[in-house]
């Protein structure tokens, strides 16, 4: 006698993400649809309750995607978000006279000047989880490492990519301002060329 | 010129800094790899004015793995006609052959143990053993061998007084 096995009920997970909804600006409305490149969902709903453990995703020398999970050891945050200080924030500058501050140290004719940052809009910002370029993060280029390499954050210089691979580039948003406006540009454009090697410079690496 | 690009990408946001690119096989132009820059236009710099040198980044682009250059000792093969996986063969025959040699002359000894005469040889190795020590001074040289010195039995000279 053998007893019959009683089959596990099957779980299926749809792989499709579904577009959600979300209201922008206190009252506009709009449809999300999340997309998911190099195995990475950007544009994702948000969870409901904000973890700090929230895993974010880090790239690599080549733009290769990372997935990070921070933790607590020893009650601090390893691994934890990055950090971005005030590269994205926007300065404000205030100029207080004696008058208004009624300071007793400031002389009559002396003018106080504060700054203050300004938070940038996070309306679509937030839903990137991929680690946003920031000017620390530049790597040096060139022959002698002595050229910044703004306002690329990956790939670094001289990286190959493979064929059939997806590379995320990244780069500093801020890099790009208007000198006549000094406003940040809104869309930009990738280009790819190609580069005429000189003979001595192929296989130079290896030798 | 942007004429000479290869490849562009339609006007994106600026808003994260991000931006996907695939590897495509045409950009490869049939060759294994290809040396390529790349640039962004922000939207204020016209198309004429943009000068991809300014802020580019330099990189390869490769189909697959690059195979690893012969080093000395492949190369010393290869001048010895010997190629790909070859020489396994010959590094293992080598030892397989003195295994089978070794198996054939045990079972020819074994075999033929009964007519097999080798007492000459045995006496020899025997005597060798019990050979006659000579001098008690080169005992160290004999330590291996079956005979042990004896010691000297004392000898007397006068005759106890009892004797007498």
């Amino acid at each position: 006698y053998r007893q019959a096995i009683k089959p596990r009920p099957t779980t299926t997970t749809s792989e499709v993400v579904k577009p959600w909804r979300r209201t922008i600006y206190s009252t506009q409305r709009e449809i999300v649809t999340p997309i998911v490149i190099a195995g990475v969902t950007l544009s994702a709903k948000p969870p409901a309750s904000s973890d700090p453990l929230e895993p974010w995703v880090s790239l690599d020398k080549l733009g290769n995607p990372k997935t990070i999970k921070p933790k607590i050891e020893k009650g601090r945050t390893v691994d934890g978000h990055p950090d971005y200080s005030t590269y994205f924030k926007t300065v404000h500058t205030t100029t207080f006279s004696p008058e208004e501050l009624k300071a007793h140290n400031l002389e009559t004719d002396e003018l106080y000047t504060e700054e203050f940052f300004e938070e940038e809009d996070e309306t679509y910002v937030s839903l990137n989880p991929i680690i946003r370029c920031t000017p620390n993060r530049y790597r040096n280029k060139g022959l002698a490492k002595d050229i910044s390499s703004e306002p690329f954050c990956t790939p670094f210089e001289n990286v190959e990519w493979k064929l059939h691979e997806t590379y995320f580039v990244t780069w500093y948003t801020k890099f790009f301002e208007d000198p006549e406006t000094e406003k940040v540009a809104e869309r930009v454009r990738l280009h790819l060329f190609y580069v005429k090697e000189n003979p001595h410079e192929k296989g130079f690496k290896k030798r | 010129s942007l004429r000479a690009a290869f490849f562009s990408s339609e006007t994106v946001k600026n808003v994260d800094g991000l931006y996907p690119i695939k590897v495509d096989e045409e950009w490869f132009q049939e060759k294994q790899e290809k040396r390529v820059l790349l640039a962004i236009q922000p939207e204020y710099i016209s198309d004429e004015a943009f000068d991809p040198w300014s802020n580019g980044i330099l990189l390869k682009i490769i189909k697959g793995a690059r195979v690893a250059k012969n080093t000395k000792e492949q190369l010393a093969l290869q001048d010895a006609g010997i190629s790909d996986d070859t020489w396994y063969y010959v590094a293992l025959s080598t030892p397989t052959v003195v295994v089978i040699a070794c198996v054939a002359m045990y079972f020819f000894l074994f075999l033929n143990k009964k007519h097999r005469d080798i007492r000459d040889v045995r006496l020899f190795a025997v005597n060798q053993r019990r050979r006659v020590l000579g001098s008690f001074k080169d005992f160290k040289k004999y330590k291996k061998i079956n005979n042990r010195p004896y010691s000297e039995l004392p000898t007397h000279s006068k005759k106890s007084s009892k004797q007498g």
